[in-house]
């Protein structure tokens, strides 16, 4: 496939970035 | 037949209307329910924050490329749409299974991670008709731009558009690439190279949220954080 580098942990996703969990 | 640059994106292009062929313009029945399951149902808020932010899709699209291109820009907003809702159900469907939470009303009330979804597929769109080139002004990366007035709505051009910060917009990057696993490679390569000018040099500009997040981290981590200098 592609290259991209995945740099967020398997216990991360976008409700942790956008703070809310 | 050989490879040619033309070929190689009517290809792209036509794989991306293929994908989305199936997606409509309206939320699918499970991406539906998962409005309903929140606390406070975003619906309405949904659909009116994409009609504002399509009219001004539209006006800007016309402005950059011209007036006779308003329709295409509004072709464009269409597919970009259909993309966002596609990667939404898809992203929470995976925090549903990590989370294992149905809940969603914080996060999908939340109108920045809404914006920045539907500016992260809209510049997929952008860069899947455009190809991978860059605004010009600085920009080291990239393809070189090319001189067609398609460079003109090419990164970081929509984040101009809607408003948002980069540092924004850097945070559904990721989540995107991984929730849609049809993005071709350079479409992946395009979004990984919008990272980077993020990280080097957008986030870094006078009125990033960053500087404040920075702050806040740098007090609020003072009095917890214990580790020497060395480490």
């Amino acid at each position: 496939s592609h290259d991209y580098h995945f740099g967020l942990e398997d216990h991360e996703g976008i409700s942790e970035l956008f703070d809310c969990d | 037949p050989p490879q040619t640059p033309i070929r190689a994106a009517m290809t792209s292009i036509q794989q991306l209307r293929g994908d989305l062929i199936s997606t409509g313009d309206q939320p699918s029945t499970n991406l539906a329910t998962y409005f309903k399951n929140c606390t406070v149902d975003p619906t309405q808020d949904v659909v009116k924050r994409l009609e504002t932010l399509g009219q001004t899709f539209s006006q800007r699209f016309g402005q950059a490329v011209g007036p006779r291109c308003v329709i295409l820009g509004k072709q464009r907003f269409t597919l970009g749409v259909r993309l966002y809702y596609k990667v939404m159900e898809a992203m929470l469907e995976s925090e549903e299974k990590r989370l294992s939470v149905q809940n969603f009303s914080k996060l999908l009330n939340d109108s920045t991670f809404h914006t920045s979804l539907l500016a992260c597929a809209l510049e997929v769109v952008m860069a899947t008709y455009g190809g991978s080139s860059f605004k010009a002004g600085g920009y080291s990366h990239g393809g070189g731009g090319g001189d067609t007035a398609e460079t003109d709505v090419c990164f970081p051009w929509i984040l101009d558009v809607f408003s948002l910060a980069a540092f924004d917009f850097y945070k559904v990057i990721e989540s995107f690439i991984k929730a849609d696993p049809t993005l071709s490679k350079d479409i992946v390569k395009h979004l990984e190279t919008c990272e980077n000018l993020i990280m080097e040099r957008i986030a870094w500009r006078t009125g990033s949220p960053l500087f404040e997040l920075l702050k806040q981290e740098h007090e609020g981590g003072a009095a917890e954080q214990v580790e020497t200098p060395a480490s």
